[in-house]
């Protein structure tokens, strides 16, 4: 099969791989389950016309507009997060109880303008 | 810890990064609910604040181990087969956190098979404790009931007896009492498997400050 094109990384706006590990933050000693997980961040452009995929706001439209316009005065909107995830963390507490705890909104699943 | 990673620590509902000294084996239970939610969490799936195994609202799931210790039986020799004060320390529970169900759970050494003949029925009353340890004066039982030990985990539901008591941040005190039932036991073991007896803990389950404002939210 033909070599697949080079996989040029996608200057918009998307999620990106994030893969946190609590050894790396040395809270391997507390926190039981899980060792890590892919919480992921949201990078790239946005840049004007706004692609319909690129999941923005209508002030995103206006900014980037206006952007194209008068890029000094007027910044690209931000790519941020717009859908997330939870993840529960199982870990020991000061008092040695073991405690299974639910966070809401850990893992970036999408993003947009 | 640097400012960053007491940041992280706060958003994540600690105070201080926990250094547990001699930490325990975990629940099983706890094990099942944590496996079961990474295996059906979905992306952008919004996971309930809800315990699902225990059908409670609740975001936050915690295993008490009993800090207390065997009483001396006292009364008239025969009935009573133990008398344990339970001691929970429940100072790990932060303001704001509401109580939405309260497992005491007694563990056994092993299930036992013997049959379960009329001597082999136990009698466990459990009391509210004071401070020292003894079932406060003309108070009734908070769970009094018969029971065979068949298996090695034996739960008892404490939820509305602690919905006022387990305010955050204070202690648990209660007694424990379990005695041949029937008609005083079999003469070779009234007390029958009792001596089985291994260990209690407190399971809590309570709905957490952000998942209570994100209720208000919805």
């Amino acid at each position: 099969s033909p070599p697949s094109p080079p996989l040029t990384p996608s200057p918009l706006c998307k999620p990106r791989r994030l893969y946190i590990s609590f050894s790396d933050v040395g809270w391997e000693n507390w926190i039981i389950a899980p060792q890590g997980y892919l919480a992921n961040y949201c990078g790239g452009d946005c840049p004007f016309p706004l692609a319909a995929e690129l999941n923005s706001t209508n002030h995103a439209v206006l900014q980037t507009m206006v952007h194209s316009l008068d890029p000094q005065g007027t910044p690209q909107p931000c790519c941020v997060p717009v859908r997330l995830s939870p993840i529960s963390i199982l870990y020991y507490d000061n008092s040695d109880n073991v405690v299974l705890r639910h966070y809401e909104d850990m893992v970036v699943d999408e993003c947009g303008c | 810890p640097g400012p960053q990673e007491r940041i992280l620590l706060r958003s994540l509902g600690l105070s201080a990064k926990p250094s547990p000294s001699s930490p325990g084996p975990v629940p099983p239970v706890l094990w099942r609910i944590f496996h079961k939610r990474r295996t059906l969490a979905r992306p952008g799936e919004p996971q309930s604040c809800r315990v699902e195994e225990f059908h409670v609202p609740g975001d936050i799931v915690r295993v008490f181990a009993d800090r207390g210790r065997f009483l001396p039986e006292g009364q008239p020799p025969g009935r009573l087969c133990l008398r344990k004060l339970l001691f929970f320390n429940l100072s790990a529970l932060e303001e704001g956190e509401r109580l939405t169900m309260a497992q005491l759970e007694l563990r056994f050494h092993h299930n036992s098979y013997q049959p379960a003949s009329p001597g082999q029925v136990l009698e466990l009353r459990l009391y509210r404790a004071s401070p020292g340890g003894l079932p406060r004066p003309g108070r009734s039982p908070l769970v009094e009931r018969s029971f065979v030990q068949l298996r090695k985990s034996l739960p008892l539901d404490l939820s509305a007896a602690l919905k006022d008591g387990a305010a955050p941040g204070s202690n648990l005190a209660l007694v424990l009492e379990i005695s041949a039932g029937g008609d005083g036991g079999t003469p070779r073991s009234p007390c029958g498997s009792s001596d089985a007896f291994a260990a209690t803990s407190l399971l809590l389950v309570t709905l957490g400050p952000r998942c209570r404002a994100a209720r208000g939210r919805r």
